[in-house]
């Protein structure tokens, strides 16, 4: 029988509803509500592969209707223009900062997830390949 | 009889997005 159930419900990845154990890439054991910013920074230098990336929020197009938004990052040191779409409550973390999102009031009510206000100027973590040689 | 729950951990990297920057040359 063909699908219909609607699309419209998207959900976020199971890893981002609080009390969710992520490993660093030193094998410590941290919940997502615990994570700082040098969690990601020393798990990038142990990486062979990823280095962390600044990408600072340029724009934010969203509207509650859709539940989706459009955010535009300035991503490194080239500044290249990267446009991604998420879910209103869809996290991002802030360097120095913690999880932020779109719409926070949604994030701490789906995930439970402290969460704050993503806005213009924000600098986010993100990921890149290092350079192999 | 209770069995004990698997309790899934995730890497630390699937919580960052991948933004790779284009390359011009």
């Amino acid at each position: 029988a063909p699908s219909s159930a609607p699309s419209s419900a998207p959900s976020l990845p199971p890893y981002f509803i609080k009390g969710s154990i992520i490993q660093l890439a030193d094998g410590e054991l941290k919940r997502v509500e615990d994570l700082k910013t040098e969690d990601f920074i020393q798990s990038a230098e142990i990486s062979s592969e990823l280095k962390i990336d600044s990408s600072t929020v340029e724009r934010i197009d969203g509207s509650h209707t859709s539940n989706f938004a459009i955010v535009q990052f300035s991503v490194g040191e080239h500044r290249a223009q990267v446009s991604v779409e998420v879910l209103l409550e869809y996290p991002f973390f802030v360097f120095g900062q913690g999880w932020s999102s779109c719409c926070p009031d949604r994030t701490t009510q789906l995930l439970e997830l402290p969460c704050t206000k993503l806005s213009v100027g924000d600098v986010c973590i993100s990921l890149t390949l290092k350079n192999l040689r | 009889n209770v069995e004990p729950r698997s309790v899934p951990v995730f890497p630390w990297h699937s919580l960052v997005p991948f933004l790779a920057p284009t390359q011009s040359d």
